[in-house]
């Protein structure tokens, strides 16, 4: 891991421990969630069009599934992320599965106004959502905001921080740590995040913006993350509607985070 | 969370 300080403050560092040495530069940072990022994922399903409301949801939960296990294998190189206790960890996944999913979905889809492209064999009209019930509402939602990240010309160096930002701020202010292990990890937790807003700002300070404009981006970024948290709690609504009334079947580790959902905010 | 928690303690590949 690269030492922050010039080694000429060598001697310094060692007071500080295993954490001071392993901060990374933003740049280091920035090369290791870039290498993080999953592989594409090609459904290879031979579907039937037009879609039923239920091949369409079957075919969609699919490919969630398929996501969700490239999503823990993603979060694992996180630097700092496997540090933080396996609680913490769980938590955070459960808490912004759908968000990072729809963040992926945005990105795949910023170069093509009006359509969402789930997955290279996999890309779906505005319109052919009409055939499931309640999910025209998410999915205009999803264009908007992938309209503002076309609009805000996104890089995907962003793209890559917004997306470590989602799962690291995800269970921010759910209940207060009580053990001095829950300290701890959220201790580290939020020094995480420091390192990823870093990041993130050294990403924008390269792109030859004045540094009000630089500002006022990261605020234009960060500002969408809200409108990702709506529409996963909207998409997290539907899905167990969807479920509830077996116009799906969802199973396995879709079901498992689906479920754990659904209990916390019950 | 048995899955989720099967593949996190996992080493990855």
């Amino acid at each position: 891991l690269h030492l922050e300080a010039p080694l000429s403050s060598l001697p310094s560092l060692r007071q500080h421990g295993r954490e001071r040495r392993s901060a990374m530069t933003p740049e280091q940072f920035i090369c290791h969630i870039m290498e993080a990022e999953p592989p594409e994922i090609y459904l290879m399903e031979d579907m039937k069009k037009p879609f039923t409301e239920s091949s369409m949801m079957m075919t969609l939960t699919h490919l969630a599934d398929k996501e969700l296990v490239l999503m823990i294998s993603w979060a694992k190189k996180i630097p700092g992320f496997v540090d933080l206790s396996l609680a913490d960890q769980i938590h955070l996944l459960k808490c912004c599965w759908l968000e990072i999913l729809m963040l992926g979905l945005m990105w795949r889809s910023v170069d093509h106004p009006g359509k969402l492209i789930f997955s290279p064999d996999f890309k779906l009209n505005r319109d052919e959502g009409l055939c499931v019930e309640g999910i025209m509402e998410i999915f205009d939602m999803l264009l908007a905001a992938t309209s503002r990240f076309r609009e805000l010309k996104l890089q995907r160096e962003e793209y890559v921080c917004l997306k470590a930002m989602i799962l690291l701020n995800s269970n921010m202010c759910t209940s207060s740590p009580e053990t001095a292990e829950e300290v701890e990890s959220r201790n580290k937790l939020l020094r995480l995040l420091d390192s990823v807003i870093d990041a993130l700002v050294w990403v924008i300070s390269k792109m030859g913006l004045s540094s009000q404009q630089q500002t006022l981006r990261l605020g234009h970024l960060t500002m969408l993350l809200s409108h990702i948290r709506h529409v996963s709690n909207k998409g997290m609504d539907h899905l167990s509607t969807m479920k509830r009334k077996n116009v799906v079947l969802v199973y396995d580790l879709l079901l498992e985070m689906l479920d754990t959902n659904t209990s916390g905010s019950s | 969370h048995t899955k989720l928690l099967q593949l996190l303690t996992t080493k990855s590949e």
